[in-house]
């Protein structure tokens, strides 16, 4: 799970045999620059590294023989009960159709990623349907349409600048194969514009989705907390999904939508291609952060 | 961070987290702060306001203190060539600076060199028709550098007096993306003496400390010669562009301050320092 980089501070560590507060604040500080420099929020790094430093000069370190390896073993499990709870899988409706919302800023992967979670889905036996509800955007819904025809998919549009009539008349259609699962695909928006994020709410509102994934690019900077914070607080999100992980962006910014939503990121969009889309898998962003 | 009365370690401490949290990263962080700690040894800062006032004006300075016009050609056209990764705001941008050119009373041709993302071309064209811009394009799947040649031929031969060329999103790492970049522009340089005379990195002002690899690498392979920061309407600050100007002098020439064909402006390094420390 730790990288080259956090293996030389433990390296460091080890060779002191007992550990003083202070050769604990000395590594403290190397794993928060290690941090920093990934992109993970200050405050968030803050709080962790105290979580590892309450626990770390606690009395079963400085007593313990193999401090060092304690130390590790901490660092390693503050970051996985960050990175690994939640559930993974998608929450599927007991009676169909289940509603996939997809929301975020402007430019983080939505459409790219409705489309792929479609294709996914298609070829898992499943009948997804795509909703063209992003009515500002140049050429949004043709953006849709067109990738929906590369894969097979039917995209529902519909001519009307009201996202929610959209929406509902996705699910009113009476079609003698019902389509499941049913994605929405929103258009990117700020957290801070309170209209459209009061548009979402108003989708949440007639939809009813069991699912509204959070699409972040993985290269956001200290901003993903905001964000995330923001969304979660107004919509309930279910899922993350991290885009862009094919770039060399370190993806910090997932361990700060961790911190502050507690909800799982269920994938990851590794491509342009519809097919590059994976399921997220924790170990792999760990060692990806820590360098 | 105004408020304090003397300059104590968690005034100081305030200051490096509001750099941090501004995207500044840490490098350029610590720089700023060895710049202060000297100052205020050498008594020539000694309350907090002073401080504060230095440390902006350190910046407008790292940022180049003025504004930074575009390049434009010795005689027309003025070849200008967007780049940057995936969503970034290229697209959008064009837009509004082809919009903001013709309304300068320039005749404007906008290029569809994004010739891979679906709707793509059709985006852009909606684009040009709003800003009053000719639109020159090729089918989907068409060669990047033949829609650039095309758009740079009909303004030579028309007298028009700028090409805006749109190119697909790529990120920086991937080699063979940045080669179909290079050759885009070997295009419009074997067309036209000069060209492109200006080579725009769009950078969303969300991202992070990656913003720094994607400036080192398409420098590297096309000779940035300005940046355009999108997305300052949000709540990120856009803060790795200090880092970008201390290590590798590029200018920011304009800002995007939302999503209508007005939301473009030109970048004040005095007010952008300004705004990291609100
Ligand atoms: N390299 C790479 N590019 C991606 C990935 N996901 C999306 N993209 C690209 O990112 C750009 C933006 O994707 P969109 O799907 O249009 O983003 P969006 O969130 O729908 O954008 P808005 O609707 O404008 O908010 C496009 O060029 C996509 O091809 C990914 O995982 N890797
Ligand atoms: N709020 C805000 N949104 C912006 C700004 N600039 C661009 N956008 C939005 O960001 C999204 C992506 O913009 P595009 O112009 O498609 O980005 P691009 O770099 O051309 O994307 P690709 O061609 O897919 O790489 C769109 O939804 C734009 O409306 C800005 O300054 N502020
Ligand atoms: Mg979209
Ligand atoms: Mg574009």
């Amino acid at each position: 799970l730790l990288s080259e980089r956090i293996q030389g501070i433990f390296k460091k560590l080890r060779s002191k045999g007992r550990l003083t507060p202070e050769d604990v604040d000395g590594a403290l500080k190397d794993i928060r620059v290690a941090l920093l420099e990934a992109d993970v929020n200050f405050r968030v790094v803050k709080d962790l590294v105290n979580r590892i430093r309450e626990r770390a000069v606690g009395q079963e370190i400085l007593e313990s023989l193999t401090p060092a390896q304690q130390v590790v073993k901490i660092v390693h499990e503050e970051l996985t009960r960050l990175m690994g709870g939640g559930e993974r899988g998608i929450n599927w409706a007991p009676q169909p159709p289940t509603v996939v919302m997809m929301v975020g800023l402007q430019g983080s992967g939505k459409t790219t990623t409705a489309a792929k979670l479609a294709a996914l889905w298609k070829k898992q036996g499943k009948r997804p349907l795509l909703v063209a509800a992003d009515v500002y955007r140049p050429a949004a819904v043709k953006q849709l349409q067109v990738l929906g025809e590369q894969i097979g998919v039917p995209v529902f549009s519909w001519e009307s600048q009201d996202p929610v009539e959209i929406c509902r008349r996705s699910l009113e259609q009476n079609l003698p194969f019902p389509p499941n699962p049913v994605i929405i695909d929103t258009a990117g928006r700020l957290h801070i514009d309170v209209p459209l994020m009061e548009e979402l709410k108003a989708i949440k509102e007639e939809i009813q989705p069991q699912e509204i994934l959070l699409v972040v690019d993985a290269m956001t900077g200290q901003d993903a907390v905001e964000v995330a914070q923001r969304f979660h607080a107004d919509l309930g999100l279910t899922g993350v999904v991290l885009t862009k992980m094919d770039g060399d962006a370190r993806g910090g910014a997932a361990l700060s939508v961790l911190a502050v939503t507690g909800c799982p990121i269920k994938f990851m969009g590794t491509g342009e291609k519809i097919g590059n889309i994976e399921i997220f898998h924790p170990d792999r962003l760990a060692s990806r952060i820590l360098g | 961070v105004g408020f304090k009365r003397e300059i104590d370690e968690e005034f100081t401490e305030g200051l490096e987290e509001a750099l941090i949290l501004a995207d500044v990263g840490l490098p350029t962080t610590q720089y700023l702060m060895e710049q202060l700690g000297q100052q205020i040894r050498a008594r020539g800062v000694r309350t907090p306001a002073e401080a504060l006032a230095y440390l902006k004006e350190e910046v407008a300075s790292l940022l180049g203190r003025e504004v930074s016009p575009l390049n434009w050609a010795p005689s027309p056209p003025t070849v200008i060539l967007m780049v940057g990764v995936n969503g970034s705001g290229k697209t959008t941008s064009l837009g509004k600076l082809a919009f903001l050119l013709a309304r300068e009373g320039k005749k404007v041709v906008v290029a569809a060199a994004d010739t891979f993302r679906a709707a793509a071309i059709d985006q852009l064209e909606v684009w040009a028709q709003r800003s009053g811009a000719a639109f020159i394009r090729h089918q989907p799947g068409a060669d990047p550098a033949a829609v650039a040649f095309d758009a740079l031929q009909a303004a030579k031969s028309r007298g028009w007096d700028v090409v805006l060329v749109d190119t697909a999103g790529r990120l920086q790492t991937k080699v063979n993306l940045m080669e179909e970049l290079k050759k885009i522009k070997r295009v419009l340089a074997k067309e036209q003496e000069g060209a492109p005379h200006e080579v725009l990195l769009v950078l969303d002002a969300t991202t992070g400390q990656n913003a720094l690899s994607q400036a080192r690498l398409f420098k590297e392979a096309v000779e940035v010669t300005g940046i355009v920061l999108t997305k300052l309407d949000g709540t990120a600050k856009g803060g790795v562009v200090v880092a970008i100007a201390r290590e590798l002098e590029l200018p920011v020439k304009f800002i995007g301050l939302g999503e209508g064909i007005e939301d473009l402006q030109p970048f004040y390094p005095r007010d952008f320092a300004e705004a990291l420390f609100t």
